[in-house]
């Protein structure tokens, strides 16, 4: 997830956030979505997560121009915390997996 | 097939539910499918347990014995059919309501609500997954949700978003010929997919997702049942 125009050069990035426009934006995400925190390092570490979710909010919105990508109430979540806790269809070869049991035959659907 | 169908304006779908922190989308989007198809079934639309497959199913898909129902751990919409199929049916809501966690099973045959007799796989082949979505009711259908977690509202239609890394299971409502795009000022035939994220996520709980791509794979594992009522 790293800027392609701006390089970091500071070697501590998440006390950088400490203070910024996006923990400003963190604050308002957690007063939207009732979400505390009970560390301050749970804290920081979940402002991290959400700086980075805030550049995969505007990643995906590149690559789907037709929807409407941004900060939703799993924000402060990995990728493998949000598909973990919030997803859950059984890791099986699509190539069986939607043809256990008998397949339906083709219905007529000219017109 | 008509160009817009929709199975929320017939009455066949429950409010929006919320699985919480539990990776049981696979029972919701199975209770979703048996509402839909005892709804065309019998005009009356009840609302049933997902709790009863997170607590009692444990089936196995016959292809891959790894791939089981387990919980909040995760399943699959074909295996929760071949549990219901033996174990008699569903409870209603009210009688097994969801609380989120995985618990021991409490199923009671008497009060079975709803029984599957039967499931079906569709062909992966979106006319036919329209066709069935028509005759049948909401199918069960699986999807990669990368996209879901920034998802806000519209008509998302990726440029790229992997077909085989399927790991959530929704439910395919209906389908609108001409969703609006605000950024690309232009209109595209979508999937309506009803979540079980609560409905302050997407669309009031809902994703449009583009049709005619497999887009996000979502053409891959869909599936009907067949139910009747209890006596």
């Amino acid at each position: 997830l790293e800027d392609l125009t701006i390089r970091q050069v500071t070697e501590d990035r998440l006390p950088n956030l400490l203070g910024s426009h996006t923990e400003r934006k963190f604050r308002i995400f957690m007063s939207d979505y009732g979400k505390s925190y009970s560390t301050r390092e749970e804290y920081v570490h979940r402002l991290g997560i959400f700086a980075k979710n805030v550049l995969k909010a505007a990643e995906h919105q590149m690559m789907d121009p037709s929807a409407v990508h941004g900060v939703t109430q799993f924000s402060d979540l990995t990728e493998e915390e949000f598909t973990k806790m919030y997803t859950g269809l059984a890791d099986v070869d699509t190539g069986h997996g939607g043809v256990v049991g008998a397949e339906a035959p083709k219905l007529e659907i000219k017109g | 097939l008509p160009k817009d169908f929709d199975w929320r304006d017939k009455g066949a779908v429950t409010e929006v539910k919320d699985q919480g922190k539990c990776g049981s989308c696979w029972a919701f989007s199975t209770t979703g499918a048996v509402e839909g198809a005892n709804f065309v079934s019998t005009g009356e639309l009840v609302s049933l347990s997902e709790q009863q497959l997170v607590d009692c199913d444990k089936a196995c898909d016959p292809k891959d014995k790894k791939a089981c129902d387990n919980g909040c751990g995760g399943g699959l919409m074909t295996n929760a059919y071949k549990y219901l199929e033996k174990a008699g049916g569903l409870e209603e809501e009210k009688s097994y309501p969801y609380t989120g966690k995985r618990g021991h099973c409490k199923f009671d045959p008497k009060k079975v609500a709803v029984k599957v007799v039967n499931f079906t796989s569709i062909p992966l082949d979106e006319d036919q997954i329209t066709a069935r979505l028509v005759q049948h009711g909401p199918l069960s259908v699986g999807i990669n949700a990368v996209f879901m977690q920034t998802y806000i509202g519209g008509v998302s239609c990726p440029l790229i978003c992997s077909k085989k890394r399927l790991n959530h299971g929704v439910l395919l409502v209906g389908y609108g010929s001409k969703g609006f795009s605000i950024l690309r000022l232009s209109n595209k035939p979508y999937w309506i997919i009803k979540n079980s994220w609560g409905k302050k996520w997407g669309d009031n709980g809902y994703y449009k997702l583009c049709r005619g791509h497999d887009m996000c794979g979502i053409n891959s594992m869909a599936s009907a049942v067949v139910t009747q009522v209890s006596s």
